[in-house]
């Protein structure tokens, strides 16, 4: 289906500067200063997203409750990985702490999203 | 993902990459699309990091994310990270960190490392290039030169290739999505093909940031997980981020 419209098209132009249904607006700019302890940095940028990043932990959450059939894959998560990744390299270690005092989450949740990549590449 | 840094006829670089995740992460019936990439999206912010109330360099992000995946340091380089998809992926390389053997680095952290701290594009290619790491990936970098961009593809222990923009002999663009480039790509994930038809048929001299939002608005390269576009210009300081979507009918990938 690739290959065939309406999946695939010819080359568009004037679509710049961005407008219509592909473009869902522009992405709001934050400063995270780098001379603040780093428990500290994320804490505005966290206090306007606190909703949608929790949203968005609890999907993650919810898939893996319904491909393993129960809530002992994220009790672990929430009460053992923080222990069995130790300490991760600083700054980012204080910073994700920093993000789960200021969301409420778990620290293993928060840890979770942050190695993502590193767990979805198989 | 797709990246591309591409030179115009002055020399210029811009880089530039589409942001798709999510993949079998939940699809919602409903709505035709991605759970996952839904609820990522408004988690999106640009970030300036500073120091001393200086500009250290510019990101695209996930709120709540603190490695880096797109970013811009000005006046030296511009770096975005794709995934590359292995069976020695990022999974063995934690279950090795859960064993107590840590001699890898985080994607995303060395991204971040790379642009908070590399002086210069042979910097940052040397320490993305010979950084043990957890996980396979693609690193597309650009620097503030004629001629320097390069992808280089990385297993977990070391570098692969080293692809580099080579004007002399026509080689204007750097193009990565998710597999390596000197290998064709899955057949029903051939977003390559049609990003280099834009690029080739837009050719050099016309190739600017709108060209290259166009290229990325275009199906299949823009598809149901892509979440943004970025577009950056080390030489003319420019960073724009937007948002994007792709309204059914539409690739889920």
């Amino acid at each position: 289906a690739q290959d065939v419209p309406p999946y695939t098209e010819d080359c568009r132009s004037g679509t710049y500067p961005p407008s219509g249904p592909t473009y869902q607006g522009n992405i709001p700019w934050y400063t995270v200063n780098l001379d603040q302890a780093p428990r500290e940095r994320w804490q505005k940028i966290i206090a306007d997203k606190k909703q949608p990043l929790t949203a968005m932990i609890q999907q993650i959450k919810d898939l893996v409750k319904f491909f393993f059939h129960g809530e002992k894959l994220i009790d672990l998560v929430d009460t053992k990985l923080p222990a069995l990744l130790g300490n991760l390299p600083p700054p980012f270690d204080e910073e994700m702490k920093g993000i789960a005092e200021a969301s409420g989450l778990p620290l293993g949740e928060v840890m979770l999203f942050n190695i993502f990549y590193e767990v979805f590449t198989v | 993902c797709t990246s591309v840094v591409a030179e115009d006829t002055s020399g210029k670089l811009i880089h530039a990459r589409n942001m798709d995740f999510g993949l079998f992460l939940g699809w919602d019936v409903k709505n035709n699309s991605w759970m996952v990439t839904e609820l990522l999206r408004p988690l999106a912010v640009n970030v300036n990091f500073q120091r001393n109330n200086k500009t250290v360099f510019l990101s695209t992000s996930f709120a709540g994310y603190v490695g880096m995946l797109t970013g811009l340091k000005p006046g030296v380089l511009t770096l975005t990270m794709n995934e590359r998809f292995s069976l020695d992926g990022g999974y063995i390389g934690v279950l090795e960190w859960i064993l107590g053997i840590r001699q890898g680095a985080w994607m995303s952290f060395l991204t971040r490392s790379v642009l908070e701290n590399a002086t210069s594009y042979d910097e940052a290619k040397t320490l993305l290039s010979k950084t043990v790491l957890l996980a396979p990936a693609y690193f597309i970098l650009g620097g503030n030169k004629s001629g320097e961009a390069c992808v280089i593809t990385r297993s977990r222990q070391s570098c692969l290739d080293i692809w580099e923009l080579d004007i002399q002999k026509g080689q204007w663009y750097v193009l990565e999505t998710n597999y390596d480039h000197w290998k064709p790509p899955l057949p029903i994930d051939n977003r390559r093909a049609p990003a280099m038809k834009c690029l080739n048929r837009t050719t050099q001299k016309n190739i600017s940031f709108a060209t290259i939002y166009d290229m990325l608005s275009t199906k299949p390269v823009l598809n149901k997980l892509t979440t943004y576009t970025t577009l950056m210009s080390v030489s003319e300081s420019k960073f724009e981020a937007y948002l994007r979507d792709c309204p059914h009918p539409c690739m889920p990938w």
